[in-house]
């Protein structure tokens, strides 16, 4: 069993530790995590993405490595993560522990809540400039079981036009604020296109402006992402790494 | 108590009933109901809407007419549906009959159940050519009710790109079969961009072709609606029946 300090001594080797949250699936939450992880690898980070998404599992295959799980293996200093191929970023996801054809949906509540705590405690991460931390979509009880354990110096939160809205934002708010850390990014997804023929930016507007919002709440960054088809495809094909744009270039933490 | 009699004798006078069914929330399955009533209500069509999405009711706000809750008024018929303002097409949600500050998330279960019966039989709906039905997202409870007492002339499948999976459209065809119906149409939203500057079309490629799976489970009808802003614009404002475009143009149903 996983004791809180084995959990602790794991963690004290992660400098920042970012949680991704979203206030439902389908906005694009693990692509970000992905793309906010190449971002820091980039630059030349040790960086790590602990893809606790256990019922929906992408990470793997957002960087084309399903196939390494037998990588995941057993060392004297715990559950190796699996590199990925380019950047070398570390990836722990319950997907390299399936057999091939379970699909996650068959974990429910406890299980889920040990096998994290197994993952945080278990996994030998090594040491990290950053740790991702991809969770499952909405405010419910997976973010707080790692909570309990991990101190997260931080929250970025994923939203689309359509759902940004002061309710979404205020319970990640008390969520961040019930376990002592902050929202230090607001990202807008599929926020607006450009046209690839002629180079015409169309904004969606559909909701609350995301700026007013962070404003309001002091969210001190936004981040814009538009609906990128050619990124859809990278991230489709598990290329994230190759992908050229980084729409973090502007965040600063 | 409402009798499967009664609601019998309502839906009698009512010639195509149409279910609109989706895999999960944010397709635009609403907008797309509305769509499809507005077709038929300009084609001269005598059309109502049942709003049957209680805990997110949005077919009132599509129409602009959340206001007119007071002219749901009950007469010896039974509870008179909310007429839309250009085409008089008949509304009828439970949005009409909730205070303002009451959210539908405080039903639950029964309470539902009970509520879309009452509807169904209380509702004095009068003679239709069509009656579509605005399901809540997923192959849940609600649509398992409403099929237990009405007779669906078709079912149309609403999904977006990234979801169009051969699960999702198997567990319609599973609910169709079983309730002795079909899916008359799958619609495939947000399936394109047609840039406003440029006038270029952006096919957006995740997923299945739609094509390919409906070909695969022999549905008929293919309807691919773009990601359109204008159309936003007006659906938000509550103006979805002067919209000018018809996607259904072509729906030969
Ligand atoms: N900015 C974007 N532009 C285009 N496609 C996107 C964008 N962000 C995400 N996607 C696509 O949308 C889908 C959902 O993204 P995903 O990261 O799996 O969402 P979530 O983790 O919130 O469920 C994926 O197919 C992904 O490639
Ligand atoms: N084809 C489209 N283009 C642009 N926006 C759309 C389109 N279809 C739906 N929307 C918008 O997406 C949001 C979700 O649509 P809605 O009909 O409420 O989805 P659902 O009923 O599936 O939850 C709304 O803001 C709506 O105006
Ligand atoms: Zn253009």
């Amino acid at each position: 069993i996983i004791t809180g300090k084995e959990i602790a001594e794991r963690m004290k080797k992660v400098k920042k530790k970012i949680g991704v949250l979203s206030g439902k699936g389908g906005v694009g939450k693990s692509t970000v995590s992905a793309l906010l992880a190449v971002h820091y690898a980039r630059e030349g980070y040790q960086v790590g993405i602990y893809d606790v998404d256990f019922l929906g599992p992408s990470i793997p295959r957002l960087f084309g490595i399903e196939r390494k799980k037998y990588e995941m293996i057993l060392s004297r200093d715990g559950l190796e993560p699996v590199y990925s191929d380019r950047l070398g970023i570390r990836v722990v996801s319950i997907q390299f522990l399936l057999p091939k054809s379970e699909t996650p949906v068959m974990w429910r509540g406890v299980a889920v809540n040990q096998a994290i705590r197994t993952f945080l405690g278990g996994c030998s991460f090594g040491e990290l400039d950053y740790l991702i931390f991809d969770f499952p979509p909405g405010t419910g009880e997976a973010p707080l079981t790692v909570m309990d354990f991990v101190e997260l110096d931080g929250i970025v939160m994923v939203t689309i036009p359509h759902d940004l809205s002061y309710m979404v934002v205020e319970k990640a708010l008390k969520m961040a604020e019930k376990f002592d850390t902050e929202i230090i990014g607001l990202v807008e997804n599929m926020s607006y296109f450009i046209c690839p023929k002629c180079g015409e930016k169309h904004n969606i507007f559909l909701g609350e402006d995301s700026e007013i919002l962070a404003a309001k709440y002091g969210i001190e960054r936004v981040i814009k992402i538009p609906i990128d088809l050619k990124l859809a495809k990278f991230a489709d094909r598990g290329r994230i790494e190759d992908y050229g744009i980084d729409y973090f270039e502007d965040f600063d933490y």
